[in-house]
């Protein structure tokens, strides 16, 4: 591995390889080995990696300090079809629960199959009551009922559950947009995440996800899920350096307490170990 | 788009009046660009660029009175060459039951294209379809299968309690009682990493002998689709892959990524939510959508 002491082109160019096969991009990527580029002067190779950990830090958008807290927490769960939502708004509830808050979840995905069932059991799982109607309901009338339920409960943390959707159809964004504005208005004290959650392996798709999503909706957050996985989800970090929107979780695997904070400086010690 | 990127090479190549190595070499690393923008795998790439210059660089196309056609040629044939030439049916025994197994990562699309698959196989081949409930992992698992076989008017097959791999042998057993001609087996999403789930596989394929082992993928995945691929290719053994959400704007770089690792076609892709989306692959058709 050159990385550890080489020409600098090649050095360059094991770099690009690395990034490229994390999913980075060609974009972000090079952006990276530019940098690289023009601070390399040393070839000693603890510089490098610790160089290139920094190069990818500064550019990705952290998370920032906690907001002082308010009354009422809204999370709103989106993203295509498959990426793991419904499995993470159950990681998410229970992780909440467990921190001592007063916790409800929404199912808002009335369109799939036994999405409702499916999350009926994350939510015995997590010990956290669902608000729900059946399939085939209106979904922004769900997330209308658990806002008022939410309100009524003195609810900590509000999770939604949204079914999957295709980024480039019109009509699936509209419906998300519309729960959006049901929530900012029903819920205008609270603060509201609209969390986008990106499966990690994902390719360059992930970039046209998350710009939609964010011009529809706005990303205020980004769950990286399947992180378990051969893949790297370096996707969900170009994103991350592209749209200035930090990644908040991680998910780990299939079980309830598979959800991590996302860290950075872990992610990039697991990238180049 | 892919395609439109290789227009834009291909315009510039045209500009060259002549072509020589130098600027045969310019437009194959415009062209690797395009491909790593698509998702296809860096070293899918590398050995792609590596087999098109050989080709590109022989006498065929430097003595070409058509230089620049002869240059795209060699790009887009080369690709299809990959990808499978033409479209590749379902192994389908006209006898017997025919066994398909559906494998692939969490949330790749089996349970859907499961469903879908019954569909096709009714419609196309007049055979009574069985789908088996093998996915005794993911909550209401079964629940999703049942419902959307139910409302399309197809069969399953579950039990409460058991293990996936007898449930198969169970199901077979109902098909041959019920005449049922083609078994179409949902397994619960998996990484090709997780040697338990992965062994679990090896043991349905030995006891079932599936005529077809499809691996479901998604068109929007990325560089990892050469491990999994491999993966399940190397572990199991693959017949053939399906690609989902084709109808996203993904470009799909994914399937040639696979079909090279593995020598194996894409045979079919899904295009929508919906069980009648579902459509035969044509190699030339992502072939434009790769290069645009
Ligand atoms: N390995 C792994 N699998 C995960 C993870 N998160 C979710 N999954 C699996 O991914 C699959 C899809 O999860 P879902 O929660 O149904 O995904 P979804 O986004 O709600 O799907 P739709 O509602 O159909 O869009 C399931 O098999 C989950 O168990 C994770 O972090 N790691
Ligand atoms: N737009 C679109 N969505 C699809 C397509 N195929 C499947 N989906 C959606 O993708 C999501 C996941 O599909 P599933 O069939 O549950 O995937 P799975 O592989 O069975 O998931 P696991 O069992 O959890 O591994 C669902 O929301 C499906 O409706 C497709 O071709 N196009
Ligand atoms: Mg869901
Ligand atoms: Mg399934």
């Amino acid at each position: 591995n050159s990385i550890f002491g080489g020409k600098k082109e090649e050095v360059l160019s094991e770099i690009e390889e690395l990034l490229i096969t994390a999913d980075f991009g060609l974009e972000f990527t090079s952006e990276i080995t530019g940098a690289m580029d023009n601070k390399m002067s040393s070839f000693e190779k603890d510089d490098h990696i610790r160089l290139l950990k920094d190069i990818i830090r500064e550019r990705m958008t952290l998370a920032s300090l906690p907001e002082p807290p308010t009354e009422l927490n809204a999370h709103l769960i989106f993203g295509v079809n498959g990426t793991g939502k419904t499995t993470t708004v159950g990681k998410l509830a229970y992780k909440l629960k467990k921190e001592g808050k007063n916790v409800l979840i929404a199912a808002a995905d009335t369109y799939r199959d036994a999405a409702i069932e499916q999350l009926l059991v994350w939510s015995k799982r997590a010990a956290v009551p669902v608000i729900r109607q059946f399939q085939g309901s209106d979904a922004g009338a769900v997330v209308y009922d658990a806002c008022d339920a939410a309100l009524g409960r003195r609810v900590d943390d509000l999770v939604i559950d949204t079914a999957g959707r295709l980024h480039n159809k019109e009509m699936l964004m509209e419906e998300l947009v519309k729960i959006g504005r049901i929530l900012d208005k029903k819920l205008p004290d609270a603060q509201r995440f609209k969390l986008l959650v990106i499966d990690a392996t994902t390719g360059q798709n992930g970039l046209s996800q998350a710009s939609l999503f964010n011009e529809y909706v706005g990303v205020d957050g980004i769950i990286l899920t399947k992180l378990d996985s051969s893949a790297k989800g370096g996707i969900a970090c170009a994103v991350s350096g592209k749209l200035q929107i930090p990644i908040l979780y991680a998910g780990t695997g299939e079980k309830v307490v598979d959800l991590i904070n996302f860290d950075v400086d872990k992610y990039l010690d697991m990238l180049f170990s | 788009s892919l395609s439109n990127r290789l227009s834009e090479i291909m315009k510039k190549v045209r500009g060259w009046g002549s072509l020589n190595e130098k600027n045969i070499r310019d437009g194959l690393r415009d062209i690797k660009l395009a491909l790593l923008e698509a998702d296809v795998n860096y070293k899918v790439v590398k050995g792609f660029i590596d087999g098109a210059t050989e080709s590109a660089l022989g006498e065929q196309v430097l003595n070409s009175i058509t230089p620049v056609q002869q240059f795209t040629k060699v790009v887009y044939d080369y690709l299809v060459k990959i990808l499978g030439e033409e479209d590749h049916d379902l192994k389908i025994s006209f006898g017997g039951i025919s066994v398909f197994m559906l494998v692939g990562l969490q949330g790749s699309g089996k349970t859907t294209t499961a469903v879908k698959l019954a569909h096709y196989v009714q419609k196309n081949y007049n055979k009574k379809p069985l789908l088996i409930a093998a996915d005794v992992y993911r909550p209401a698992a079964v629940k999703q299968l049942e419902l959307l076989s139910e409302k399309n008017g197809f069969s399953i097959y579950k039990e409460d309690n058991g293990k996936p791999v007898d449930i198969c042998l169970s199901g077979l057993k109902f098909a041959r009682e019920n005449s049922y001609q083609v078994l179409i087996i949902d397994t619960a999403g998996r990484l090709e990493i997780d040697e338990k789930m992965m062994n679990e596989l090896i043991e349905m394929k030995n006891r079932m002998k599936p005529h077809e082992v499809i691996l479901i993928a998604d068109a929007a995945t990325g560089q990892v689709a050469v491990s999994v691929a491999q993966g399940f290719n190397e572990k199991l053994g693959i017949t053939g892959i399906f690609l989902s959400r084709m109808d996203s704007d993904a470009r799909g770089g994914a399937a040639l990524s696979m079909s090279y690792i593995t020598g194996r076609y894409i045979k079919f892709i899904g295009t929508g939510e919906k069980i009648p989306d579902f459509e035969k692959f044509y190699p030339s058709r992502i072939a434009s959508r790769i290069l645009n």
